[in-house]
């Protein structure tokens, strides 16, 4: 159904937005 | 009351892989109905309702204000339930069935995960918890 979310990993964000990573 | 549902903004384009989640364009905005900790969040923008990456939305008040759980070094067990093959440099590549260390939940579903000498990020959707306590 609509409410069961995509079965594969959701993308990385674009490289040059990437939030800080640890 | 009514339910206030939080806003969030596209940070960038983003064109959908699968039926059910939804287009994005730089600067649109979108109601958040359901976060999943997969890192799909399920959101409605007008008449539509659809899934899309948490990695491309930032909270419209605050952007810098993610309410990200902080990294937890100890690390937690979890089992991995499906292998993936790293894409990124600072990705992790796993078999299935493999026990790892749970250091940082990212919002993006993208977890810090240790194995052994090894660091990196990995699909929360694969990874599934043991509820073991960790040996120390």
């Amino acid at each position: 159904s609509i409410k069961e979310p995509p079965q594969n990993p959701p993308p990385r964000p674009p490289a040059e937005l990437r939030r800080k990573r640890p | 009351g009514p339910i206030i549902l939080e806003t969030y903004r596209a940070i960038a384009d983003y064109g959908k892989s699968s039926k059910y989640e939804l287009n994005l364009k730089t600067g649109d905005l979108l109601e958040i109905v359901e976060k999943s900790p997969n890192g799909w969040w399920f959101c409605q923008r007008e008449s539509q309702r659809g899934w899309v990456p948490a990695s491309y939305l930032e909270p419209l008040e605050g952007p810098d204000e993610m309410e990200e759980p902080e990294p937890n070094y100890e690390g937690e067990l979890y089992i991995t339930t499906k292998g993936y093959t790293a894409a990124e440099d600072d990705e992790l590549t796993l078999g299935p069935g493999e026990t790892i260390e749970v250091i940082h939940k990212l919002l993006d579903g993208w977890w810090v995960v240790r194995k052994g000498e090894q660091t990196g990020h990995y699909p929360s959707m694969y990874l599934r918890k043991t509820g073991e306590k960790r040996e120390v």
